[in-house]
């Protein structure tokens, strides 16, 4: 159910904070 | 004039000594050291003056220099403490300390929270909230109903605004994630422990003791 999402978790998946691709070559 | 010694060595504006760098961080020297080869491809990227412009950041995110992003947008103002448009080596460092491994889970969730306090009032409000679900919908194509999005925010606020005053504080955001870890797993990017590897940096030094 999607009222049951929570709106952090929803956020923390942008692609704007995964890092991780910064080290990819 | 052909006489350049290969030993010189000119590093980029604002570049700061990697022992004192890895002093303040979770940063071994050697680690801060394959950073600043991190550092250099990606301040040399496109605008070739060894700082991390906005642009330059954007492509390394997504291979798109001209992609707006509001989460790409924060994490950059985060970086850029002197707030002078561009991240330099130290602030580079210095930032990405807060997603290493060993840092503890204190600095995570307070770097977290200013991240999400995207108009620096000292809480996370609603409408700041439903703002960021929006912009991650948008960047995902998802589409949700208003009705939807205006759950999920309630839902989250009723969860982690405890004292039900309208706005996330500081005290609430730590028990909050204390309650939910997952949303700090971004906040970790097990890639820093194997940087070395990753960007070797060809510096011998005398003292190469990384102890813990």
């Amino acid at each position: 159910r999607p009222s049951l999402m929570n709106a952090f978790e929803l956020i923390s998946t942008s692609q704007g904070l995964n890092l991780s691709t910064l080290f990819e070559k | 004039m052909g006489c350049f010694s290969s030993k010189q060595i000119k590093h980029t504006p604002g570049y700061e000594d990697p022992v004192l760098l890895a002093s303040e961080t979770s940063f071994t020297v050697s680690e801060v050291e394959a950073l600043y080869e991190l550092f250099k491809k990606l301040s040399f990227s496109i605008i070739k003056d060894g700082l991390i412009h906005k642009e330059e950041f954007q492509f390394a995110l997504f291979r798109n220099s001209n992609k707006k992003n509001l989460f790409a947008d924060r994490i950059f103002d985060l970086f850029d403490v002197k707030r002078n448009g561009v991240i330099e080596f130290g602030e580079f460092v210095r930032s990405l300390s807060v997603f290493h491994p060993k840092t503890p889970e204190s600095e995570k969730t307070a770097f977290a929270f200013r991240l999400y306090d995207l108009r620096h009032t000292g809480s996370i409000e609603r409408v700041e909230l439903k703002e960021m679900v929006l912009a991650l919908l948008s960047e995902s194509d998802l589409h949700l109903s208003e009705d939807i999005v205006e759950a999920i925010v309630d839902n989250t606020f009723k969860q982690a605004d405890s004292n039900g005053d309208g706005k996330i504080d500081e005290e609430e955001w730590k028990d909050f994630v204390k309650r939910n870890p997952a949303i700090l797993k971004n906040m970790t990017l097990p890639y820093l422990v194997d940087i070395t590897m990753s960007f070797p940096s060809f510096v011998v030094h005398s003292d190469t003791s990384d102890a813990d």
